[in-house]
């Protein structure tokens, strides 16, 4: 597997979440991200971002969580619930 | 699950610049609000909506430049990283808010190292202002992220992705073909060229501050497509290849020269660049290159690229002699290659070298007579063909050989060509007249 650094992971998570590719963290449970879910969201990530959907963090998928964007989530809460029901 | 659509529900929107970049050396204030003017006409172009700038704290969509944490859930995160955002619109207080991260580097016109284009990043986010969402569309301007500058915000045009969308929300305003899509011939005209921002017109048509052409000693002269023109503060005159003056009456420079700095109120020195025939023009320690009449994207730059003095420059021309450019600063003057974009060796010299020339000219420009032409005060030199010596007779008066001046004439700007310009037939031609502006022509 590439190594990826816990900062990375860290770094990763927050974006994912941050943009709507995955659920926020509860912070009353402290719901933990299942790797299945992560995956899925680095997945959906890349595909939005025009990237090879490999669900790993690898260098592209950082370089483009470090690109300048807006701050609004390309995943919309509406959109994220329903595709949640649905599953 | 369709996502339900959040529009507008009426057509007429306010806007408002609230906060401006707190750095905005570059970006001026009239600069930020032409940029929101022309993002926001952007979609308006396309759809049946209309913005207009108000005063008051009631506008629909209130433009912020702020930063860090600003109590809206989205704060900002310092350089890059996220640069803006806007709210959609509904029935929170803040829909349609627009707010700009103030710790980027917002620019205009530069090249896209050397910070954000705000025009690129208000076009995506008035998108959201209006109800878009991201889209993963390579085409689209609605790309969650920074794709960089996207060109003249005169000239720019949605992509097709886009004005689907937005058509799907409001409808397509009238005038628009709807299945025009790219590839396909334009079945509409050029766009007309945009007006500046309606708060400029008045200072347009006031004048109040335009230079007497006939008393005025010129920031700069040069000749460009054949033609003389001498600036002067804020403004140029203009004569034709036969020396005649195309209007007694000085046209703005910010209203010709597109892309210069809304507060630079005089020229140094300009000259057209022989090889490419780009025009330079330069003030202070800056220059910018003009294509046409726009100016090149990446400008200004310093003048030590020329290998120049950081005192600026007192003028500018280029010698039909060697096609070499002649830059002249107080007793000096020095020799530029521009085909090989370098100083030549062995400069700068002393310009008594140039017999007959005053030191501290104002400008130079050579002419299609094969002469080449200084100035400074109200009087000029005329030095023919590769000599380096002043014609005996010189100097004399510029209002009178070039400006079309009677001695001991002058004329206000607001004052109506009088009898004593003899020499000149001032025709009026009404049907020219376009929003308030006199139209006329001279001929002598």
């Amino acid at each position: 597997a590439p190594s990826q650094s816990t900062e990375q992971l860290d770094m990763g998570v927050d974006w994912l979440s941050k943009f709507g590719y995955l659920p926020p963290p509860d912070p009353v449970t402290g719901q933990l991200q299942t790797k299945e879910a992560l995956t899925k969201a680095i997945k959906a990530m890349q595909k939005f971002g025009g990237l090879k959907e490999t669900g790993v963090l690898d260098q592209a998928t950082l370089g483009l969580m470090k690109t300048p964007r807006c701050s609004l989530p390309d995943v919309s809460e509406v959109e994220a619930t329903a595709a949640r029901r649905k599953r | 699950s369709p996502v339900p659509q959040n529009k507008w529900k009426k057509r007429h929107l306010s806007w408002r610049v609230r906060t401006f970049p707190k750095d905005s050396a570059l970006l001026g204030r009239d600069t930020v609000r032409a940029l929101m003017y022309y993002a926001l006409k952007v979609w308006s172009d396309i759809a049946p909506l209309n913005f207009h700038e108000v005063a008051g704290s009631d506008a629909d969509i209130q433009i912020d430049f702020t930063k860090a944490d600003h109590n809206d859930g989205y704060p900002f995160d310092g350089p890059g990283g996220t640069v803006a955002h806007a709210f959609f619109p509904g029935e929170r207080f803040t829909a349609g808010d627009t707010h700009f991260d103030d710790d980027e580097a917002w620019t205009f016109r530069s090249p896209d190292s050397h910070g954000m284009d705000l025009f690129a990043v208000a076009v995506h986010e008035f998108g959201h202002a209006i109800g878009l969402v991201h889209t993963s569309a390579i085409e689209s301007i609605m790309r969650p992220y920074y794709q960089g500058p996207v060109g003249d915000p005169l000239k720019y045009d949605l992509p097709y992705e886009d004005k689907v969308r937005v058509w799907q929300l409001y409808g397509v305003r009238d005038s628009v073909s709807h299945t025009h899509q790219p590839g396909n011939p334009s079945q509409t005209a050029e766009p007309p060229v945009l007006l500046d921002l309606p708060e400029n017109r008045s200072t347009v048509l006031l004048a109040r501050d335009a230079p007497d052409r006939c008393t005025s000693h010129f920031d700069a002269v040069a000749q460009i497509r054949g033609e003389a023109f001498f600036f002067k503060g804020k403004y140029f005159w203009r004569l034709t290849r036969e020396k005649h003056l195309v209007s007694l009456r000085p046209a703005q420079i910010h209203r010709f020269w597109r892309g210069l700095p809304n507060n630079l109120d005089s020229v140094d020195a300009v000259y057209e660049r022989p090889g490419d025939h780009k025009i330079v023009f330069f003030k202070g320690l800056k220059y910018w290159v003009f294509k046409d009449n726009i100016v090149e994207e990446g400008y200004p730059r310093p003048i030590s690229d020329f290998g120049l003095p950081s005192e600026g420059v007192d003028a500018a021309f280029v010698w039909l002699h060697n096609d070499k450019t002649y830059f002249f600063k107080d007793n000096h003057y020095w020799r530029y290659d521009d085909h090989l974009r370098r100083m030549d060796l062995g400069y700068p010299k002393d310009s008594t070298l140039w017999k007959g020339l005053p030191p501290q000219l104002d400008d130079a420009m050579r002419w299609s007579d094969g002469s080449s032409y200084f100035f400074k005060g109200k009087e000029y030199w005329r030095v023919p063909g590769s000599d380096m010596e002043v014609e005996a007779g010189y100097p004399r008066l510029i209002a009178k050989d070039w400006l079309l001046c009677t001695e001991m004439q002058s004329d206000s700007p607001d004052t109506e060509p009088k009898s004593t310009e003899t020499r000149v037939n001032v025709h009026h031609h009404p049907d020219h007249a376009e929003n308030g502006y006199e139209v006329c022509s001279c001929t002598s």
